[in-house]
């Protein structure tokens, strides 16, 4: 699924 | 966090230690386009400004406190510091063509409709043709110095780590974020011509030097 919303990155 | 996101921030974090370094240690910025550095700092100003509203972990903060601090750095030494070697005249890209398209785009697709999620969108956006000023620059010069180059390497590096990082998440995680994705091919692509150039001159010793 997408994991849209989701910021966990940089 | 997989291997390829964690190389991934290490040659973004190089890239950003790289120029700053190189400013520091030549007390010049000549060759650098400060309108891709404000674009940048613009990037990663709307991008963490969740410091605040969410906790993602200690690695997490630690490092967008570091991409803020050294782009604000950067842009201070560039503007204040060695305003003097600034070479403005050839840093002459109109950045409201792609700050402009990148407020559209963000109002327009998105995930969902809230200003902390908008900036995050508009930072993707922007962070994927930020560094067209610094492209645009070199090309009207016809060269750039090794550690320019470097820079610009380790910067392209990055994204395309990221984008074997999605293609890990997307069958390991079962994670995928399209925005991010087609912002990260668009942002990798933009970097082809540069890698290209990197590989056949400056690691053969040579001075990228554009054909006249």
């Amino acid at each position: 699924a997408s994991s849209k919303g989701i910021h966990d990155e940089l | 966090m997989n291997i390829f996101r964690l190389l991934g921030d290490i040659s973004h974090l190089l890239a950003i230690i790289i120029l700053l370094r190189k400013i520091w240690m030549s007390r010049s910025c000549a060759g650098i386009s400060g309108k891709s550095q404000l674009l940048f700092g613009l990037v990663y100003t709307t991008r963490y400004l969740d410091l605040i509203t969410s906790y993602i972990s200690l690695y997490n903060s630690v490092m967008k406190v570091v991409f803020l601090a050294a782009s604000y750095a950067t842009i201070y030494l560039m503007y204040v510091k060695f305003k003097a070697t600034y070479d403005h005249n050839h840093d002459t890209f109109r950045i409201e063509f792609l700050v402009v398209p990148a407020v559209a785009l963000a109002l327009l697709i998105n995930h969902d409709f809230q200003v902390v999620e908008i900036l995050w969108t508009f930072s993707i956006y922007l962070e994927s043709v930020a560094i067209l000023p610094q492209l645009f620059m070199v090309s009207k010069t016809g060269e750039a110095e090794s550690i320019t180059s470097h820079y610009l390497f380790a910067l392209g590096v990055y994204r395309g780590l990221y984008l074997l990082n999605w293609i890990y998440r997307f069958w390991a995680e079962d994670h995928y974020d399209l925005i991010a994705i087609v912002a990260g091919v668009v942002q990798t692509v933009l970097y082809c011509d540069f890698f290209y150039l990197y590989i056949t001159k400056v690691l053969r010793g040579k001075k990228l030097q554009l054909p006249a």
